[in-house]
């Protein structure tokens, strides 16, 4: 573990939180996509069923169950408790779209032909896009709230310290995972248009407008 | 240069 990994888990986990509150408070998921959620479900249960076969650590393990259950909580309110707020003709974002070139990726470039890895290299290449039906929803009504914008923040910050833990690792432990960096790289630079107008303008004050 | 087997992280 180093500073960078655990500022990228407290930030991912910070943005979740963020998620959360911000629905459970305002009882509304508007301006959210449902769909970037269901990927999310779908890149944490993929990623860690490793959590019955393998035990790395206590934070390892408790954290995976923290976002498992996050998840399923934020999908419960946005398609149960406040579906009456949810954004469907918005949120219109095609995922069949982003899941089946993950699959055919996952099958052709893994690092082992194995159940296990082929779900986690899937999970991976699905998380570094997922947050594209969010994206798309924010650009289709072209403005966010703020506090969806700090969630974005937060989410983004996660996997940019993700590279700089794997540019420490690599340095550090001679340990690098070239799956991982390529679609961190991606997911990264996805936020990077975002970054821009979360810096020039909501660090300002400004809602977050994009340009029509 | 060891290519990471075991995924340790989230």
């Amino acid at each position: 573990m180093n500073i960078f990994r655990l500022a990228g888990d407290l930030s991912h986990l910070l943005a979740i939180i963020i998620l959360l509150l911000k629905i459970w408070k305002t009882r509304s998921c508007a301006g959210i996509s449902g769909k970037s959620q269901v990927l999310f479900a779908i890149v944490y249960l993929t990623r860690y069923l490793d959590l019955f076969t393998t035990y790395i650590s206590l934070y390892n393990s408790i954290m995976k169950i923290v976002f498992i259950a996050a998840s399923g909580a934020t999908l419960y309110l946005m398609y149960v408790k406040f579906k009456a707020t949810y954004d469907h003709n918005h949120d219109s974002f095609r995922i069949e779209f982003l899941l089946i070139p993950c699959v055919i990726l996952a099958l052709i470039i893994n690092h082992d032909f194995t159940v296990m890895e082929i779900l986690w290299t899937f999970s991976i290449y699905l998380e570094s896009v997922a947050i594209l039906p969010q994206l798309f929803l924010v650009s289709k009504t072209g403005e966010a709230e703020s506090i969806t914008s700090h969630y974005l923040f937060a989410l983004g910050s996660y996997r940019a310290l993700y590279l700089l833990n794997w540019i420490y690792r690599y340095m550090a432990e001679s340990h690098y995972d070239l799956i991982a960096i390529f679609a961190g790289v991606v997911q990264t630079i996805l936020y990077c248009d975002f970054f821009y107008l979360y810096i020039t303008k909501v660090l300002k004050g400004k809602k977050l407008q994009l340009p029509a | 240069v060891k290519q990471n087997r075991e995924h340790d992280e989230l």
